[in-house]
């Protein structure tokens, strides 16, 4: 699965995920990265896009659950909600990660694999691109 | 405490298990690259005035056109042999959203997504009228073949090989891997 989150100038966010699904699946299985709110979503103050295992991202409605964290408390920090969310996926079984990306440009990229193919770039234009854990 | 810098751009290529001792050089740079390529693609849309959505839809089509990623041209294969891919776009701005699920033939999945977003009432659409509605709106068709490659078709045969019934997630063990470990007797 592949993901973007973006802020353009003009402060309007977006995000987009894309996968080829798992290896091996049948019966026309489809996980969360079509689904608005399971593996991707966007307003004003966030986008959200997760790679990972599926189902647990519909069941926990992920992406949305980090948007409505920062929409019911101001006292949440967008890394918070993010890593709040992974560890509720963790606790029922699942793994993956999520990028998130708020509309004051901070970003926050938790997972729990042990890797994920990730990069960031700044309004300044400096890349940093990671793979494994820190 | 230091301050964070302002992101206008963050990307991901999956997640999974991935380590460092499973990876030669020529490889993790090989990632590097197109994670580099697709950073660099939405940041010169954003960079230029673009939208939020424009410069999505940028950086993922440099992942879908690699085949490192699974997604567009790396996609795994289901039990059939066949790609399915699936995609999706929000516009943060408007909460309009758009969705294309199972889908064999759309070079591109995220621009057929970006098209039942801005040119369709509706959010979703799969399979092979996704496919139709695509083609109409000038989203790149590709025959299914395109989507092949042997990494993945060898990463089907060898979940085949040990149990049919078992999926494996996108980097569950594949072609990030240098080679096939000896000894695949666990627990």
């Amino acid at each position: 699965t592949v993901g973007c989150v973006a802020l353009d100038s003009y402060g309007n966010l977006a995000a987009g995920t894309s996968t080829g699904g798992m290896t091996n699946k049948k019966y026309g299985r489809v996980g969360d990265s079509p689904i608005i709110g399971a593996g991707n979503y966007a307003n004003k103050q966030v986008a959200v896009s997760c790679t990972g295992w599926g189902e647990f991202y519909i069941r926990t409605v992920a992406a949305y659950d980090v948007a409505a964290q920062l929409s019911y408390s101001s006292a949440i920090s967008t890394e918070a909600a993010a890593k709040a969310v992974i560890e509720k996926i963790g606790a029922l079984g699942g793994d993956g990660g999520m990028i998130v990306l708020d509309h004051n440009g901070q970003v926050a990229m938790p997972f729990n694999t042990e890797g994920m193919y990730r990069g960031t770039i700044t309004k300044e234009g400096k890349i940093d691109v990671r793979i494994y854990k820190d | 405490q230091m301050k964070q810098p302002t992101y206008v751009l963050a990307i991901h290529g999956g997640a999974g298990t991935i380590l460092k001792k499973n990876m030669s050089d020529a490889l993790e740079q090989a990632y590097r690259v197109v994670l580099e390529q697709s950073l660099h693609e939405g940041y010169q849309v954003l960079k230029g005035g673009g939208t939020s959505v424009d410069a999505v839809a940028a950086a993922i089509r440099v992942m879908e056109d690699s085949p490192l990623f699974n997604a567009g041209k790396g996609a795994v294969f289901n039990h059939k042999g066949e790609n399915e891919l699936d995609a999706s776009i929000m516009d943060g701005k408007t909460l309009l959203a758009g969705a294309v699920a199972g889908v064999q033939t759309i070079r591109n999945p995220i621009m057929a997504a970006k098209a039942v977003m801005e040119q369709s009432e509706h959010v979703m659409m799969v399979g092979r009228g996704a496919e139709e509605f695509a083609a109409t709106k000038g989203v790149e068709i590709v025959d299914p073949s395109y989507f092949w490659t042997q990494p993945r078709w060898d990463a089907l045969q060898r979940i085949l090989k040990r149990d049919a019934e078992k999926t494996e997630l996108d980097h569950g063990a594949p072609q990030t891997q240098l080679a096939k470990p000896n000894d695949e007797k666990f627990g």
